[in-house]
């Protein structure tokens, strides 16, 4: 038996950069 | 001044290859190349930490490292000014237009991923804390 090769899942959120602004006053 | 946030300009991560399989925050799979506006819109509703902000390109410069652009945003609705510096191919996703690039011939070629050109003006989805607020 082969054991079916397991595709690597990637979570949405890597593909969105994550820019946190400065808190501008 | 503007602060520096990721991605780091050394490599571009796999999941923008074409046919990379991404999971929506509902646990819907789909291929990168499938992914819509809606699709990151609905993710964000449902997570309790993250949230979408526009951020609108305001400058595309020449980066220091070779290949590399410096892009400074306008993020959310504080207007915060936030500079990253990636490489030329490195994709950002457009609202309502999808993948786009500084250099769309070269993510078609490195990652058979199809990209518009990232132009000023153009509104990315990013994100950020929902405490942040």
């Amino acid at each position: 038996n082969v054991e079916p090769r397991s595709v690597p899942v990637f979570p949405w959120h890597s593909l969105v950069p994550f820019l946190a602004p400065t808190q501008s006053d | 001044p503007p602060v520096s946030s990721p991605p780091s300009p050394v490599a571009l991560p796999p999941f923008f290859m074409r046919g990379s399989i991404i999971q929506l925050a509902d646990g819907e799979l789909k291929r990168v190349e499938d992914l819509k506006t809606e699709d990151f819109i609905q993710s964000a509703e449902i997570s309790n930490e993250l949230k979408i902000d526009s951020s609108t390109v305001e400058r595309i410069d020449t980066g220091q490292s070779p290949n590399a652009v410096v892009i400074q945003f306008s993020v959310g609705e504080l207007k915060a000014q936030v500079c990253v510096e990636v490489l030329v191919e490195y994709p950002f996703f457009v609202f309502g237009q999808g993948w786009s690039s500084c250099c769309p011939d070269r993510t078609t070629q490195l990652f058979e991923l199809s990209c518009a050109k990232l132009c000023v003006g153009d509104v990315c989805v990013s994100l950020t804390l929902r405490s942040l607020k």
